[in-house]
């Protein structure tokens, strides 16, 4: 096993590509986020602009938790709000040239991170999953 | 890096112990289910019995799937359903005695493994978090 190798290791053969990434759009409303999502059964997905443009992450929680009454969540209220009222634009995300050690140290604290382009543009996702398999096959073989 | 070391490492000093864990009962209704996950901030809990017996887990795409009617997630049905009709019981887990080794390998496919001792009883979780962190510190030092 090699670490400065697989640290090295350019992250766009790992990636998730755009395209078969769920996402929704700054205007949508919460009730079409949270179809979007319990679709794809994932918990968190990137929200992009018209032009396909990185603007930040919305998650099943952040949708809830906007919801949250005194005594129980409102879900009725899922019409009234928007993803951009609810999204979080201040993740920490990697570009096409970065490597498995930027992207080990930021993923410890968050379950995927989006990738870009120079311009902003949004290439894909790098997850938690494949770099655990990666890390598996070099340190056990 | 020592490869060996690392893997070998036992789990039990990583472990979120069991009275940090947000959980759940099979006989809560789902509506309690997400009002706890709401609040934890979690989007996926073990579920244990009376005893602190581990049973399962449950997460909120269960949940939102359970309630997908044709056009919406048919929310006002979160009454009507219980934690033990959607939880999933088929998870792999862990033990006290098991090492990094065999948690890296499940980690690559479960956000976080459940920890009982040899009775069954929970003892806490160990998650990707943690992992990727001893990772991060052995590979990168
Ligand atoms: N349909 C499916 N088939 C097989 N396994 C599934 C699955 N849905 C979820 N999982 C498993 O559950 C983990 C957590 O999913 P979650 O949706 O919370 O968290 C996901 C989700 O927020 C996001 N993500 C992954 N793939 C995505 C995609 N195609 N589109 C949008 N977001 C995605 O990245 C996070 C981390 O993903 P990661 O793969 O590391 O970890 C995934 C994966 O191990
Ligand atoms: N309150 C908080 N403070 C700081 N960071 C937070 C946080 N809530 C979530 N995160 C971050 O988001 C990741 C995914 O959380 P999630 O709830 O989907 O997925 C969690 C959740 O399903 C479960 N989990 C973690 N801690 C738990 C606890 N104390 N009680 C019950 N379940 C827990 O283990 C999964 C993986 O956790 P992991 O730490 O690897 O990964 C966490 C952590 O990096």
């Amino acid at each position: 096993f090699e670490n400065k190798d697989v640290l090295q290791t350019n992250i766009m053969d790992y990636i998730i590509p755009g395209e078969k990434v769920a996402f929704v759009q700054r205007g949508n409303s919460l009730e079409h986020a949270l179809l979007v999502l319990t679709k794809s059964g994932y918990t968190a997905i990137p929200v992009l602009d018209t032009k396909y443009r990185l603007e930040g992450l919305i998650s099943i929680p952040m949708i809830t938790e906007a919801l949250l009454g005194l005594e129980r969540v409102e879900f009725e209220r899922l019409e009234e709000l928007t993803v951009e009222q609810v999204m979080a634009v201040d993740k920490p995300r990697l570009t096409i040239h970065d490597h498995f050690r930027k992207a080990l140290g930021l993923l410890i604290n968050h379950p995927f991170l989006c990738v870009t382009d120079e311009e902003g543009h949004f290439e894909g996702i790098l997850t938690r999953r494949v770099i655990l398999k990666q890390l598996n096959y070099y340190v056990d073989g």
